[in-house]
């Protein structure tokens, strides 16, 4: 009971790792999980349509398990007037901060990926993860054409009969926004800070790209793999997931649509220095 | 001149697929950046103008006030609030509705009051900077907190909160760290 974050409608609880384990909005509780796992980057040979390396234009894991980041160390809980936050890391270099503010009715989680290594020489593509139960029969939602939500259907295609050859790449699709998915009782969307990739590859499961490095060109054209590098090392990204749940399909859009478009046009921010008093300066 | 032109045709540019998807070579994704941040450079031009016909000017200038942008926020760096013991933070909402944005400002130390427009003290809370975020390579910043306060913001408008010193207010606005375990 104590170890949650939030003060008003919108309740987190989390495990002893700090993990999301269920939230709570308006009274609707929802257990969920999140974590953050890797695909390993399939190295190829580049023949032509076979084998082909996992790079810019293609995301093509090696194998269909991917591996998980555990936790490290002891997560720091933050409790304030204004927010509640608890910093941890995982590793493979990936940390989190996962926060409610207060009024707000979502859960903001802020990650933090790289440099990856790959002193393994093996290419990895890192992945957040958020685990349901909810019975959503193969079907979940992405806004690909950045206009409207459209529904997605594991290892099917609505205007041809579909081969599944690689069951992950397969079932991913752009985000420009957010990922849904909803049991027809509960609505669970992720809303993204930036263009990413996604999919459902279980029912009550959505799962986002986050950050890749790759060390093999794709043979698309690019010619070079997706290896970037500052200050000697791969690079580190840093970005924002927003959590939220809703009872109904109105609650949902609602509270997505405005989400969203406040992370699209956000408030802008900037600073004059000033050596007046307030009264002065006002 | 501040002009939008310029960010105008580089978001063009910037419809190839390449740049969409990230698809192009390391070279070319490093002129697409230059091209935006200097298009980008040019609206903030255009902003600091609109700035400076609604702010006051200073007793010992005729001239506008000087308006600074943080462009490496990402990173919870920015050099002016990690110097200043005062200063004015703008916050612009672009939207067409009332929103309320959680301001996030990189300090060195806990230990400032937030004066909204209207002269009341508003609510603060500061929280270290987690450790990884210190450690991300190339970035340059003392900061070591964040100074955290909720800006309720009129539609298509802005507010200017007075940001000032005051220690006396360290202890209570800095939230204790607690464990897990």
């Amino acid at each position: 009971k104590k170890a949650f974050l939030g003060k008003g409608k919108f309740l987190l609880g989390v495990d002893r790792n700090g993990r999301i384990q269920r939230l709570s909005h308006n009274g609707n509780v929802l257990d969920v999980t999140q974590d953050y796992v890797w695909y390993e980057g399939h190295p190829g040979n580049n023949s032509e349509f076979e084998f082909r390396a996992s790079g810019a234009y293609i995301f093509r894991p090696w194998h269909e398990k991917p591996h998980v980041a555990q936790p490290q160390g002891n997560p720091i809980v933050y409790k304030g007037p204004l927010v509640d936050e608890i910093h941890m890391n995982f590793g493979f270099n990936v940390s989190q901060v996962l926060r409610v503010y207060k009024d707000k009715p979502e859960a903001e989680i802020e990650w933090l990926v790289g440099p990856i290594p790959i002193g393994d020489h093996v290419g990895k593509e890192v992945v957040s993860r958020f685990n349901t139960q909810l019975d959503t029969k193969k079907t979940f939602y992405t806004d690909s054409n950045g206009r409207q939500l459209l529904k997605r259907e594991r290892n099917f295609r609505p205007t041809w009969n579909l081969n599944v050859t690689e069951p992950i790449a397969g079932n991913y699709y752009p985000i420009n926004s957010r990922i849904a998915m909803n049991d027809g009782k509960t609505f669970v969307t992720v809303l993204t800070d930036r263009s990413q990739g996604g999919s459902s590859l279980k029912d009550g499961q959505l799962e986002i790209m986050i950050h890749r490095r790759l060390l093999y060109d794709d043979a698309f054209g690019v010619g070079e793999a997706l290896n970037e590098e500052a200050f000697g090392e791969g690079l580190v990204v840093r970005g924002k997931h927003w959590l939220q749940v809703s009872s109904s399909a109105e609650a949902s859009a609602k509270n997505h649509r405005l989400r969203a478009q406040q992370a699209f046009m956000d408030a802008q921010i900037s600073f004059t220095p000033t050596s007046l008093s307030f009264q002065e300066w006002k | 001149e501040g002009d939008v032109s310029k960010m105008r045709e580089v978001v063009a540019v910037a419809q190839h697929h390449d740049a969409v998807t990230g698809t192009a070579k390391q070279a070319v994704t490093f002129d697409y950046q230059q091209r935006l941040s200097e298009g980008i450079q040019d609206c903030q031009e255009v902003i600091k103008y609109a700035y400076q016909n609604l702010m006051p000017t200073s007793k010992s200038s005729a001239a506008p006030p000087e308006l600074i942008f943080c462009p490496l926020m990402n990173t919870t760096e920015c050099p002016i609030t990690e110097t200043s013991t005062q200063l004015i933070d703008n916050v612009y909402n672009p939207l067409a509705r009332p929103v309320s944005k959680y301001v996030r400002l990189p300090v060195t130390s806990p230990g400032f009051d937030v004066i909204a427009p209207n002269g009341q003290k508003i609510e603060t809370q500061v929280i270290p900077i987690p450790k990884p975020v210190l450690l991300i390579p190339g970035r340059k910043s003392s900061a070591t907190y964040e100074l955290i306060f909720r800006a309720d913001l009129p539609p298509i408008g802005f507010k200017s909160f007075f940001v000032i010193k005051n220690a006396s207010v360290a202890e209570r606005q800095l939230s204790k760290p607690s464990r897990m375990a």
